[in-house]
Parts: structure tokens; C-alpha cells; sequence
């Protein structure tokens, strides 16, 4: 059996509205350590691996590892049920083919729950490898959003040229160009306003636009979002969920032939 | 011209 509870339900629900853009349907791997899973859009092109840690729950059990098959997009109409306040359970009975999703609210007056039918997906895992990246800028999430919102109306790519000094985005298209420059923060009252960058090595990376509007969606979950970077390297967009994990997206770049 | 990469050329397949 598996069973995990969640006080903040909301919690789950932004989650799985960050991720749904991007892959439709995904395999959760359960185990004793919590849920994590990997999956890659459509096109190959980006990549999402979540971890959402056991200790995180109000309470957990996993008796035994189990590979859940779930349609997210089904998952999200059922979330929007939840009222923003409930706790929400998720259980899988041994030997059933369906989540169960229970929700309660915080008076303890109503009680919902609903199965949605595990599916049989084939999945492929990737080998992400431990990267010392050139360039690390933390930034608000929300400014993020709206230069990724932004460069998209100039054009489908946009260019992240990372120095000691500041991060600039750019982009070109038909109907003209333009860029974003954000200095380093160098007095702030608030951490979570703060754009810091860490940098061993200047950075120029070149990615479609469009896989960074996606990844946006996530950011209702953290403050702040890491921007890991090394030339020639898959972006790692990183939002933290809570303290109990995180959601990395990772992007492949667009490289001159 | 910019040629967008696959992320399979990056990470292996396990």
C-alpha cells in the first residue's frame, strides 16, 4: 500500500499545474524515500525531474516501490477540485489499478475522493549528470515569468548572456528586438527579491523561448527560481518545493551549426 | 542558423 498525506494539498496542486504543460502523462516512482519522477516533452527536446522527499508529507507510508502510470492532465481537472485550503491524501490499495485522491477540508466538514485509473506507460530514463556549472542566477520567479513572457512576443528564441556584473536576455524576431539586462542585487530588504549570480565562467546559451514559458508555469511554487548554466550544456531551471524538494527542468540548447 | 539540440545528445539514455 501507499499512502502519503499532505496538509497544504495546494502544494500538490501547483505542482502538478507545473508540470503538466510540459509532459501529459508521467511515471511516479514511489518509494520508502518519497515520489520522484522523470519524463521528457514530446519532442525530446527538455526534461523535468521531480523529488518530493517523504519527511515533507504529514505522514507517509510506502510498503513497497511502486511505479504509478498517471495522466496529468486528468490529475489536474480532479485537483481543481480541492478547495485551497484541504489536506490532501494520495493512495494506491495493493493489487489496484487507480489513485485514490482524498480531500478534506480544513473544518473537517467536507470530504471528497476520487480514483483516477493508473496507465501502462513506457518510460525511458535519462543519466543527468552531476555538472559544476559555469554560472549560477537566482532571480524572483515572477520577474523571471515575465521576461520569458516578454521575449517571446520578439521572437522564439532568447539569448541568457551571464557576467559577474549582471544577466542580460535577448531576443530577435521579424517584428524587431530587444533585451532585459538585471544587475546584480546589491542591497536588498528581501532575499526572495534579490538576483544573485554566482559565476566561474561568462556565459552565452541560445534556447527556444517557448520551453521557458512552460517551465514558468512552476513558479507559483517558489519565491525564487536557479538558473544553472554552462556553455554547450542543457539549462537547469530550478523551482524548490517547500522544503520538501524540488522541480528541476532541464533544456536543451540551440547551438550554431 | 541555430540548429535546437535534442536533450538525448546530452544525457544518455539509461
Amino acid at each position: 500500500m501507499f499512502e502519503a498525506r499532505l496538509a497544504q494539498g495546494s502544494i500538490f496542486a501547483k505542482v502538478i499545474e507545473g508540470l503538466r504543460e510540459l509532459v501529459t502523462e508521467a511515471t511516479w516512482e514511489c518509494s520508502g524515500n518519497g515520489i520522484t519522477l522523470q519524463a521528457m516533452d514530446s519532442s525530446h527536446v527538455a526534461l523535468v525531474s521531480l523529488v518530493l522527499r517523504s519527511d515533507g508529507f504529514e505522514t507517509y507510508r510506502c510498503d513497497r516501490n511502486m511505479s504509478l502510470g498517471i495522466s496529468l492532465t486528468s490529475m489536474s481537472k480532479v485537483l481543481k477540485m480541492m478547495g485551497k485550503d484541504d489536506t490532501l491524501t494520495i493512495r494506491v490499495n495493493d493489487d489496484s489499478d487507480a489513485i485514490v485522491l482524498s480531500m478534506e477540508s480544513q473544518n473537517q466538514e467536507e470530504f471528497a475522493e476520487y480514483e483516477l485509473r493508473l496507465m501502462d506507460l513506457d518510460s525511458e530514463h535519462l543519466g543527468i549528470p552531476d555538472t559544476d556549472y559555469s554560472c549560477v542566477v537566482k532571480m524572483p520567479s515572477t520577474k523571471f515569468s515575465r521576461i520569458c513572457r516578454d521575449m517571446a512576443i520578439l521572437g522564439d528564441s532568447v539569448t541568457i548572456c551571464s557576467t559577474k556584473d549582471g544577466v542580460k536576455f535577448g531576443a530577435k524576431g521579424d517584428v524587431g528586438q530587444g533585451s532585459i539586462r538585471l544587475n546584480q542585487s546589491t542591497n536588498v530588504d528581501k532575499e526572495e527579491d534579490a538576483v544573485s549570480i554566482e559565476l566561474r565562467e561568462a556565459v552565452a546559451l541560445t534556447f527556444a523561448v517557448r520551453y521557458l514559458n512552460m517551465f514558468c508555469k512552476a513558479a507559483p511554487l517558489s519565491n525564487q527560481v536557479n538558473l544553472s548554466m554552462s556553455e554547450d550544456t542543457p539549462l537547469m531551471c530550478e523551482f524548490k518545493v517547500g522544503d520538501m524538494g524540488h522541480i528541476r527542468f532541464y533544456l536543451a540548447p540551440k547551438i550554431e551549426d | 542558423t541555430m540548429t535546437q539540440k535534442s536533450i538525448t545528445f546530452f544525457f544518455g539514455k539509461k
